[in-house]
C-alpha cells in the first residue's frame, strides 16, 4: 500500500524503535564476554567515550535544532547508542566466525572502530527520523519529513560533531549492514549514499588519513603487480 | 540489504579495516 512521506517516515521509526527492543543503552552480558576476553579490557574507555560523545551530540543537536530541543537530542542519542552496541555484539560474532578468535583487544581498543560506528548508528536515526536526504549532496530530498528542522543534522553532519575523518567512517559501513540485517532498503540506500559521497570527495579533503596512507604506501615501494587492465 | 553492493572479501573484516588484525 503505497504510504505518504510522513506516514513512512513514522513507520520507520516505529520500526527501529521496535528492533531495539532491549530498552537499554548499555552493553549486553554477551558484549560483557567479549569485553572480558580481551588482553586489555576496553569496558571503562568504551563507557567514558559514550558519554563524552552524548553530551557533545547533545549540545551540537540542540545548537542545530534549537535550544529547547536538547531532549530530543538525549532520546537521538539514547536510540543511537542502543544501536551501536547492537550491532557491536552483532559484529563481534561475525568475526568471531570469520577469524576464529575470542580475543578482539586491538579492536575494541581502538578509539576510531568505535566513534566510526557509533556515529553510523547515530546517522541511521537521524536519517530514519528525516527521510533519507543528503544535505547539499545533489541526490535530491525526500519530501515531508525532511523539511523539518532535523534535516540541517543529514550527513555529513555527524562526522563534524564526532570530528571523525570520512575515511575512517567508511569503514564500517558495509560490516554495519551486514551485521543488521533488519535495516529497511531506504536505510541501506542512505549509507550507500554516505559511501559514494565519501569516495567521490569527503575522504580527498586535505586532512584525510588517506594521503597518510598513500605515503606509507609509497614509501614501502611497489608491492604486488597491478592488475592488467580489464578488458 | 537487496541492491547494496557487498564488496568486502572473506578475508576483509573490520579488524582489518581498522588494522587491528
Amino acid at each position: 500500500v503505497p504510504q505518504t512521506p510522513i506516514r513512512a517516515a513514522m513507520t520507520s521509526i516505529q520500526q527501529l524503535r521496535g528492533d531495539l527492543t532491549s530498552g537499554s543503552d548499555q552493553p549486553s552480558s554477551n558484549l560483557l564476554v567479549y569485553y572480558k576476553n580481551c588482553t586489555v579490557d576496553p569496558s571503562g574507555e568504551i563507557k567514558k567515550r559514550v558519554e563524552e560523545l552524548g553530551e557533545v551530540f547533545i549540545q551540537r543537536f540542540a545548537q542545530a535544532v534549537g535550544q529547547h530541543c536538547e531532549g530530543l537530542g538525549r532520546k537521538r542519542f539514547y536510540l543511537g547508542a542502543q544501536l551501536y552496541y547492537k550491532v557491536m555484539e552483532s559484529m563481534l560474532k561475525s568475526e568471531e566466525k570469520r577469524l576464529s578468535v575470542q580475543n578482539f583487544s586491538k579492536l575494541l581498543n581502538n578509539a576510531a572502530f568505535h566513534t566510526s560506528l557509533l556515529a553510523c548508528a547515530l546517522e541511521v536515526v537521524i536519517a530514519t527520523y528525516v527521510g533519507s536526504s543528503l544535505k547539499n549532496g545533489g541526490f535530491g530530498r525526500s519530501s515531508g519529513a525532511s523539511d523539518s528542522v532535523e534535516s540541517d543534522l543529514c550527513f555529513p553532519w555527524i562526522l563534524s560533531v564526532f570530528q571523525l575523518p570520512a575515511f575512517d567512517f567508511y569503514k564500517v559501513i558495509e560490516s554495519f549492514i551486514k551485521a543488521e540485517p533488519t535495516l529497511k532498503h531506504d536505510m541501506v540506500k542512505h549509507l550507500e549514499q554516505c559511501e559514494h559521497v565519501i569516495m567521490e570527495s569527503l575522504a580527498w579533503r586535505t586532512d584525510s588519513p588517506l594521503f597518510d596512507l598513500l605515503k606509507q604506501s609509497r614509501e614501502e615501494g611497489p608491492g604486488e603487480q597491478a592488475e592488467p587492465p580489464a578488458t | 540489504s537487496q541492491d547494496y553492493h557487498f564488496g568486502l572479501e572473506d578475508h576483509e573484516g573490520v579488524s582489518e579495516l581498522f588494522d587491528c588484525d
